[in-house]
């Protein structure tokens, strides 16, 4: 047990990579095999410019509701995270307030064919040029740059689900009452990681490469923010009449 | 905080299926 902090057995670990796994398996919204069954559904010419002469209030409030529904499916995660139902309800809803995008990025490497730089949007696999509608180009190659660079690691799923329990259960996040109680169950998370890379014979950095993206993600999520109010500013009653409720509460 | 993100709230206490 050299290797870990003797509060935390290697049991343990075991046991909480294995929960954490198995919560992000049963809320990932899509199995890798069903994506990899679709990989060839790429859009066609006709449909990129479909999308990209839809007027951008109507191209947002797509993105929006793809982007809630991505959410919801974090929140499901974040219950099953062991621990986080134990934080007080004010904690929990400032976790998943800073977090839950920050996840749904990470999640994206799974949807993202790095060879054809392509996301899964849809139903199909979509290029940068088939969000230009939205008008923030630079927001969306940032994007999927860091989505090409997450999936340059080749996480497992095991890997993944861990990273995204991290970065959830981030114990710098502003307004905590209970900070302490966040920060054990980051620091077991993060042994937890360190453990699975370990354990899987990575042994090129795969943490620190990790522990740079946390700032590139608040970076994008501060960016998505500026970026809808910039919108907000634009057409407030859009947002106000026919974006989802969840994500006005949470973005708003 | 509670109040003003009732459907997350909502989502929190929904049992997980």
């Amino acid at each position: 047990d050299g290797d870990t902090c003797p509060t935390v057995s290697m049991a343990e670990l075991d046991h909480l990579v294995q929960v954490t796994s198995k919560s992000h398996l049963e809320t990932c919204q899509y199995l890798r095999e069903e994506l990899h069954q679709m990989s060839w559904q790429k859009f066609l010419q006709d449909e990129v410019e479909s999308y990209q002469s839809k007027p951008p209030e109507v191209m947002w409030q797509l993105c929006a509701v793809k982007i809630t529904e991505a959410i919801q499916y974090v929140v499901e995660f974040a219950k099953r995270i062991d621990g986080f139902m134990d934080l007080c309800q004010n904690d929990q809803i400032v976790l998943l307030k800073a977090g839950s995008l920050e996840v749904v990025l990470v999640r994206m490497c799974r949807l993202f064919d790095s060879q054809n730089n392509s996301v899964y949007f849809d139903g199909k696999f979509a290029g940068p040029d088939v969000f230009k509608a939205l008008g923030c180009d630079d927001l969306i190659s940032s994007v999927f740059d860091f989505a090409k660079s997450m999936c340059s690691l080749h996480l497992s799923e095991d890997e993944l689900a861990l990273f995204s329990a991290f970065i959830l259960l981030s114990a710098d996040r502003s307004w905590l009452q209970e900070k302490l109680q966040v920060e054990k169950l980051q620091q077991k998370t993060e042994l937890a990681l360190q453990h699975v890379l370990q354990k899987n014979q990575r042994e090129d950095g795969a943490l620190n490469k990790l522990r740079c993206k946390v700032s590139a993600l608040r970076s994008l999520c501060s960016r998505h923010a500026e970026n809808l109010s910039a919108f907000r500013a634009v057409y407030p009653d859009i947002v106000r009449t026919h974006f989802p409720p969840l994500y006005k509460e949470l973005f708003g | 905080l509670k109040e003003k993100h009732k459907i997350l709230h909502q989502l929190l206490q929904n049992s997980t299926s």
